[in-house]
């Protein structure tokens, strides 16, 4: 067998150059190279796939700068709600939850689903129950709170009420 | 949204995605994230897919396993059935944003049809690669 291989994402968008800063940049890259690191860290001790996604993506929420975990972004009623999903290539299992708050890491909850339960989607309190049974770290909304996301929101919200019109397609992306 | 796709030494694939959606969305809104064959995928015989974009379209689409049928199917390389998956299906029909995939050859592509992504990958024995837009 070849080694191994290992490709992240923190998301896509209109990430406008003029508004990128030198610091911003070299921050994201930061945050990249510490999230790539960490999977692959796994991958380079003959740890397996699912181990090194899982690694990189608890690393990936746990930065601020990207829109997952302790930088997700705000619902129109102002709460934080997140998705997360495994599936694994072996045999094709997978795990998934939807509209959780509580967990830091909501990819380790989604691979609970997929570990310890039959199911794939788990959504609501069974799925906060599964992630304690499961001895899951939680943050309050202290934790998750973002200014930058609460302020991202409050513009959104002004430009609805005002009847702005809005094409950016990165409005839409998760 | 964050995600991340591998191939370990074995030959094993596996993807995981995480978002808290998009701002200011109708509080109960699920996009493709949480979504098999959607915003994640993960099969040995093909590929390992971990999507970001304008949900709706992906989960429309089922955008993984698009990727992973063309290449089933249709005989295409990873390159091919990721890149007419973002740039033919998604972006034409509203369907903004790119994906990381890799496959069980250990190949890696990452496509998007928007402004940037952030994104990173490696294969063992390289050096690591970081972008943000089209380079």
């Amino acid at each position: 067998m070849s080694g191994y291989s290992l490709a992240i994402h923190g998301g896509a968008g209109t990430i406008l150059k003029s508004k990128m800063t030198p610091e911003k940049e070299a921050a994201y890259r930061e945050g990249l190279s510490t999230a790539l690191e960490a999977g692959e860290a796994v991958l380079r001790k003959g740890g397996s796939a699912m181990d090194a996604v899982e690694a990189a993506v608890c690393a990936l929420e746990d930065e601020p700068l990207f829109n997952s975990g302790r930088g997700a972004v705000y619902t129109s009623a102002g709460a934080q709600e997140m998705d997360a999903c495994v599936m694994d290539g072996r045999d094709r299992s997978a795990g998934a939850v939807a509209g959780i708050f509580g967990p830091k890491n909501p990819i380790r909850l989604a691979r609970a689903v997929m570990e310890r339960t039959p199911h794939v989607l788990l959504i609501g309190p069974r799925a906060l129950e599964l992630a304690q049974e499961a001895g899951l770290e939680f943050g309050d909304r202290d934790y998750f709170f973002d200014q930058k996301r609460w302020d991202a929101l409050q513009k959104t919200m002004q430009m609805r009420e005002s009847g702005e019109e809005d094409d950016d397609p990165a409005r839409r992306h998760g | 949204t964050v995600g991340a796709v591998a191939r370990d030494r074995d030959g094993n694939l596996a993807a995981a995605t995480s978002t808290g959606g998009m701002t200011a969305k109708m509080p109960g809104r699920i996009g493709d994230t949480p979504i098999p064959g959607a915003g994640t995928f993960a099969d040995n015989a093909t590929c390992a897919v971990s999507a970001t974009g304008h949900g709706e379209v992906f989960i429309r689409y089922t955008a993984g396993a698009e990727i992973a049928a063309r290449m089933r199917h249709l005989g295409e390389t990873l390159e091919q059935a990721a890149r007419h998956v973002v740039m033919e299906d998604l972006a034409p029909n509203d369907g903004s944003g790119g994906l990381v995939a890799v496959d069980s050859e250990g190949n890696i592509t990452l496509p998007f049809n928007c402004e940037g992504m952030y994104r990173s990958s490696v294969r063992e024995g390289s050096d690591p690669e970081t972008a943000i837009y089209a380079e």
